[in-house]
């Protein structure tokens, strides 16, 4: 465990519980994608399919726990309780998810480390974890008002897989053997795809102005 | 195990 790797799985712990404290205390998930989060969870369950297998320290199995619960009750918030449920804009969060999945599960038949189920579903997590967030961006652009603890939101998620890139850097010149391509591309993709939010997020930060994506 | 094939993080 590295700085790198704790300050990002921090990050990522963060900015789930943003979400969660956002959609517990207003009752309201209004600005947050359903098919993002249904993805994120789809990317939790595929991922640690190694949880009651494989134990590798108490802090990996606490998190993966609290990755697990915390991405599925959010999905069950925005679909089943019966007062966020009305503040989720469907006819706004139209991307067409499935047509991402698919992607990258024939991707990661194609192209993984080791053909087994394990590792093919670990692989497909990996890439459908660099495309989830799509489906959010697109809702930002569409509803253009971002409130704050969207914009939070979306910045910590970020940020999370930025500090974990420099976690793979400090891997790759300390650990002699750390090498993982798939890993480090999809992980670098995924932080890509926030390049453009980030640059809007620090201008409406730095101008002190509301978060407004272009059209 | 998993420490071997890097899937030791998150």
């Amino acid at each position: 465990m590295n700085i790198f790797r704790f300050a990002g799985d921090m990050t990522h712990l963060a900015s789930v519980l943003v979400l969660l404290l956002k959609i517990h205390t207003i009752k309201s998930c209004a600005g947050i994608s359903l098919k993002t989060q249904e993805l994120y969870a789809l990317v939790f369950a595929t991922r640690y399919l190694d949880l009651f297998t494989d134990y590798i320290s108490l802090y990996n199995t606490l998190m993966k726990l609290i990755f697990l619960g915390s991405s599925f009750s959010i999905v069950w918030y925005i679909r089943y309780h019966k007062i966020v449920r009305r503040s989720y804009d469907k006819d706004q969060d139209t991307f067409r998810h499935y047509f991402l999945v698919l992607p990258c599960l024939l991707l990661a038949l194609l192209i993984n480390e080791k053909f087994t189920f394990r590792e093919v579903m670990w692989t497909f997590s990996l890439y459908l974890e660099a495309v989830a967030i799509l489906p959010q961006l697109v809702l930002l652009q569409r509803t253009r008002n971002i409130d704050n603890l969207t914009g939070q939101y979306v910045f910590l998620l970020g940020a999370y897989r930025a500090l974990y890139i420099l976690n793979w850097i400090y891997r790759y010149f300390t650990e002699p053997h750390y090498v993982h391509w798939i890993t480090w591309i999809s992980g670098l993709v995924q932080t890509l795809l926030y390049a453009d939010f980030f640059y809007y997020y620090f201008q409406s930060w730095k101008n002190n102005v509301k978060l407004e994506l272009p059209a | 195990n998993a420490e071997s094939q890097g899937h030791d993080e998150l």
